[in-house]
């Protein structure tokens, strides 16, 4: 462990903390791509199904615990409980779009043709694009709610922050994995725009609003 | 040789 991938982490789960809080107390999930968490919840699901069969540390095990939780929590809110307030007309990106491509290169690039490999391999690729939907949403409306600027840009941190991770491991460590390096880069590379309208409109206190 | 690390990360 490292202070990349700590910080990074912590920024992931402070990204999904943000999002249910901001859920709870506004009960409205408007704004929020219902699509984005789902594609979450397959990556998380996908991805930690080793859980059962691999014990790496209690922190490990009670983070990917908390990451699955809140993820099939969201959902539950977003469908069920405040579903009358969830903004389907505009959240209307084709999810199959990204799961399909995503599970065929799982198929073909990946570091060892095993099932539970092959799944966490399709949840590095999901990952990296599953934030497309919730990205297409705020460019259809034009505008984001701060809060929920607040939380697209802890979740792009996350990534960045393991970038540096991954650096330090090569040269620390002397491990590194390109499938997770590439596929990070890629899910970075999709936050640099808003990154760029995070940090000159809402940092300077004005709302996220996408030029005309 | 740097070597691919097993899956020990979230």
């Amino acid at each position: 462990m490292n202070i990349f991938r700590l910080l990074g982490d912590l920024s992931h789960l402070l990204a999904i903390i943000i999002l249910l809080v901001k859920i709870w107390k506004t009960r409205s999930c408007a704004g929020i791509s219902g699509k984005s968490q789902i594609l979450f919840a397959v990556v998380y699901t996908s991805r930690y199904l080793d859980l059962i069969n691999a014990f790496i540390s209690p922190y490990n095990t009670i983070m990917k615990i908390v990451f699955l939780a809140a993820s099939y929590g969201t959902i539950y809110l977003m469908y069920m409980k405040f579903k009358a307030t969830y903004d389907v007309n505009h959240d209307t990106f084709r999810i199959e779009f990204l799961i399909a491509p995503a599970a065929v290169l799982a198929l073909i690039v990946n570091h060892a043709f095993e099932p539970l490999e092959i799944l966490w391999t399709f949840s590095i690729y999901l990952e990296s694009v599953a934030i497309l939907p919730q990205l297409f949403l705020v460019s259809k409306t034009g505008e984001a709610e701060s809060i929920t600027s607040h939380y697209l840009f802890m979740l792009g941190s996350y990534r960045a922050l393991y970038i540096f991770n991954w650096i330090y491991r090569y040269y620390a460590e002397n491990h590194y994995d390109l499938i997770a390096i590439v596929a990070g880069i890629v899910q970075t590379v999709l936050y640099c725009d808003f990154f760029y309208l995070y940090i000159t409109k809402v940092l300077k206190g004005k709302k996220l609003q996408l030029p005309a | 040789q740097p070597q691919q690390h097993p899956h020990d990360e979230l």
